[in-house]
């Protein structure tokens, strides 16, 4: 498996966190 | 991440007492109240980290990146991709990818990845990927120069001598700013039209002038 390094696996976590609420807030059924 | 009620709050907020500066933390604050205060409508923030490599030649690489996107700023509309079933396939299977190198290879696959990957989007994921040697791109260029560059119009990205601006364009920017700071760039992306603003300026100095 491949090694991300740390500044770039940081940054791809938040962004997965980020659209997993712009996700949520978009959809029209509650979670 | 912490929200600020102004870029100075920030500023403050994020003064380590000790001498990591640049820490991931940090930055992260730091662009996320560069976008959430501004005015206008940014789609991204990122910070291009100033280094050398092996050559003793300058690189600007990837310090940290703040996405918000086009729908969070309450303009009632979603921006869709216009790329084509093949492409949203391709973006999909490595969304996948990289949310297996996070979460681990037998995490479970949540909607979050398989959901339509929109054009900025994926212009702020390959980001991850670039650098900058030696002046080179539009971050590149506001560094050499030490002076702001300010990209503004879909027309002047798309005829940039920058291939990083006209990538902009192709994934539906219609601005791109890169700021010098110290130790490295501050570029902002927008799928608006936004004209150059003192304001912009001066927050990317109070917040990113570590010094």
């Amino acid at each position: 498996q491949a090694e991300l390094p740390i500044a770039r696996r940081h940054s791809l976590q938040r962004f997965f966190e980020k659209r997993r609420d712009r996700l949520v807030s978009k959809s029209p059924y509650p979670t | 991440s912490a929200s600020f009620s102004t870029p100075a709050a920030a500023a403050a907020a994020a003064q380590p007492s000790d001498k990591t500066m640049l820490n991931q933390e940090t930055l992260q604050q730091r662009l996320q109240a560069l976008i959430e205060g501004a005015r206008e409508s940014w789609t991204y923030a990122i910070f291009w980290q100033s280094s050398y490599d092996y050559s003793g030649a300058s690189v600007l690489g990837w310090g940290d990146g703040y996405y918000i996107g086009e729908e969070d700023k309450g303009k009632g509309r979603m921006k869709n991709s216009a790329s084509s079933a093949a492409e949203q396939e391709h973006r999909k299977k490595v969304l996948r990818e990289l949310n297996s190198l996070i979460a681990g290879p037998s995490s479970v696959t949540d909607d979050a990845v398989d959901e339509e990957v929109t054009d900025t989007e994926w212009f702020f994921l390959v980001s991850m990927t670039q650098s900058f040697v030696n002046g080179s791109g539009l971050p590149g260029q506001a560094l050499f120069n030490g002076s702001p560059v300010w990209v503004a119009g879909s027309e002047r990205l798309g005829t940039s001598p920058c291939e990083r601006a006209r990538q902009g364009q192709v994934f539906g920017l219609q601005t791109l700013v890169c700021i010098p700071s110290a130790n490295g760039v501050v570029e902002l992306g927008s799928t608006e039209l936004i004209f150059q603003s003192s304001d912009l300026m001066n927050k990317v100095k109070v917040l990113f002038n570590f010094n």
